[in-house]
């Protein structure tokens, strides 16, 4: 979903 | 990618480089908090498991590899080779207060109950507050060196430019991470107080007093 993280920040 | 999350990780990679190279070039860690510099260790850990599972771009690998080698050259430098200018006396922060609540609340609030998004999540509710041992510290003693005070600035301008980050996200992506906006909130209080002195104090006096 939208409001799941991506991982890509850090 | 916008220019407020990567200014807010080259102000993070500064913060971090600059606490390594004071130490490394004055060959003493007086006025570092150790705790704090472990804690950091232990969320870079936790946060960056991922680095074995998947990858994401070249960018974020070597920023992560990076940001785990550093935070455990730091604690080394602290712990071993120039252990014995470690003011562990002032260093008296009682760790457990933060990360068995963090810990709990990781378990209790996350986005999938599962080991890795439960460790990530308790890496980012650790970030928000790791820096209190080195606050104390520094409260304790009432004084810190001008580019400790520099260190301090760029770890909290970081998790700043991430909100500017987080709210451009929201707009232009329709994205949003709730536990990542409250903690990055958090933190970001936490260094409002120092900011302030930053500001007013820390760029005419030295050494800098509280």
């Amino acid at each position: 979903s939208d409001s799941q993280n991506d991982k890509d920040e850090l | 990618m916008n220019v407020f999350r990567l200014t807010g990780d080259l102000s993070h990679l500064a913060a971090i480089i600059i606490l390594l190279l004071k130490i490394w070039k004055s060959r003493s860690c007086a006025g570092i908090s150790g705790k704090s510099q472990i804690l950091f260790a232990i969320v870079f850990t936790t946060r960056y498991l991922d680095l074995l599972t998947s990858f994401i771009s070249l960018y974020n690998t070597c920023m992560k590899v990076i940001y785990i080698g550093c935070a455990y050259a730091t604690v080394y430098l602290i712990y071993a080779k120039f252990r014995a200018t470690y003011d562990g006396n002032h260093d008296s922060f009682r760790v457990e207060f933060l990360v068995v609540p963090v810990g709990g609340l990781s378990v209790l609030i996350n986005h999938d109950f599962s080991p890795l998004e439960i460790l990530w999540t308790f890496s980012i509710y650790l970030e928000s507050v790791a820096i209190l041992p080195q606050l104390f510290m520094i409260s304790k003693t009432g004084e810190a060196e001008t580019i400790t005070t520099h260190y301090l600035f760029c770890l909290g301008l970081y998790r700043a430019l991430y909100l500017f980050n987080w709210i451009w996200r929201f707009y232009f992506e329709g994205f949003f991470d709730m536990i990542a906006i409250v903690a990055g909130v958090v933190q970001t209080v936490l260094y409002c107080d120092f900011f302030y002195l930053y500001v007013t104090k820390g760029w005419f006096s030295r050494p800098y007093r509280l």
